[in-house]
């Protein structure tokens, strides 16, 4: 479902050329359960906002679904995005002015179901995430791991058939993070492809395949 | 050099009331190194926020190095912050359109050491988390565990004899965040009081103390 094949980014600064990703060449199939792993820095990140088509490469091409997405429109691209592909940003970007719950919302506005199913869809997200007792709070009356939490439940409320996670329980507590893993493993199992990029070893362990970055660059790949 | 006395923090909100912190009791010696830990929502940066003068208390006390700082001005607080206090923040809280160097320089700048020690000292601290080679991207071209890492370095700078650090650790790789946590340790060795919130294991195995918040309560206090 995703094919990398020479996937380049460089970013030109004043006086250097940092490149964030140095010729990937990776396969994921479609309903594969994966962790991408390596030190801060190494390109995960980058990686990620590649594949969930939030960024562009420098070189190289990127098929998704077997099409070649580098030749889409940025309009064709953020409604593959919406309706294929569930994103969850390491530094969560939430709405500041919307409540926990509109924020949720807010995938669904595009397609329009009605009002009620939105709110009923909305729900049962922040339910499955733990948060539907703060659907009324905005961000900042959230604490870290619930802002966390809601941007997670945002990125599943299409249904979208790949979920892209950076970093998912980074602020969690161990068994708070262990709710989250056991949420997505259980979506994979309805054949949804979920990449998750984590710190944690735990969470690479509840893996099937586990993928390793250093300084751009693919170092390993094992399969659980 | 700490010291809560029925510290309770509550947000009142439409049609419910919401305790953060219910009548805290707890003392902190000078020099100590301490984990606070609980599950995601119970307090946390709640209580670190009350004891570095960025947030109020509802109820109770909260006496700092022996003195009642409830009764202190807003510039008052500011200025002891300043001086005595490095906060690092769960989402790190750098300034968007300032470099890495000059987000570690910020602290500096009220009590004006002259420009070439300013930049010594902001250039060491950056060495000291790994980010010198970083120094003039700024924090939308960092990495998630690199903007965190500016974060530890800014609050260093100024040599604060209280370090409060809200997860230092959270979007670090394993390694890094060894790193991290050998560089408070150290800074402890020097005299230097670390309270730090963890959810990591390890990090809280690492303290010599660490308390266990629950639903705004304290839980359990144990020394290592
Ligand atoms: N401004 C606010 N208004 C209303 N409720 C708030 C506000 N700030 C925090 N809260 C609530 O207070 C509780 C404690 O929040 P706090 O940020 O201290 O938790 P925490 O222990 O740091 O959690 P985490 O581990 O997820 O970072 C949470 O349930 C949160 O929803
Ligand atoms: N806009 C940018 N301009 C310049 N350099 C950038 C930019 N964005 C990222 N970088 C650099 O690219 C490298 C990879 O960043 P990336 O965010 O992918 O790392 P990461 O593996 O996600 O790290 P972490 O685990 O800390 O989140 C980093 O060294 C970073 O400094
Ligand atoms: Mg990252
Ligand atoms: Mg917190």
């Amino acid at each position: 479902v995703i094919r990398f094949a020479g996937v380049s980014r460089t970013y030109p600064m004043e006086g250097e050329l940092v490149e964030a990703l140095r010729g990937i060449d990776l396969e994921i199939e479609q309903g594969e359960l994966m962790a991408i792993m390596g030190p801060s820095g190494s390109g995960k990140s980058t990686m990620m906002h590649i594949a969930g088509l939030l960024d562009t490469l420098s070189r190289g091409r990127y098929e998704l679904e077997g099409e070649d997405v580098s030749s889409l429109s940025k309009n064709q691209r953020a409604d593959i995005r919406n309706r294929r592909i569930g994103f969850i940003f390491q530094s969560f970007n939430l709405l500041a002015r919307c409540s926990a719950l509109e924020n949720v919302e807010l995938p669904m506005l595009y397609h329009r179901p009605g009002v009620a199913e939105r709110r009923e869809r909305a729900m049962a997200a922040l339910e499955a995430v733990g948060m539907a007792d703060r659907a009324q709070h905005l961000p900042r009356q959230l604490s870290g791991g619930q802002q966390q939490r809601v941007a997670v439940a945002r990125a599943l409320v299409n249904r979208p058939a790949l979920i892209l996670a950076d970093e998912p329980t980074g602020n969690l507590d161990t068994r708070t993070g262990r709710e989250i893993i056991r949420l997505l493993s259980s979506l994979h199992q309805q054949g949804i492809t979920v990449v998750l990029v984590t710190h944690d070893p735990e969470v690479g362990r509840a893996m099937r395949r586990r993928i390793f970055l250093r300084d751009g660059l693919l170092e390993r790949d094992e399969a659980a």
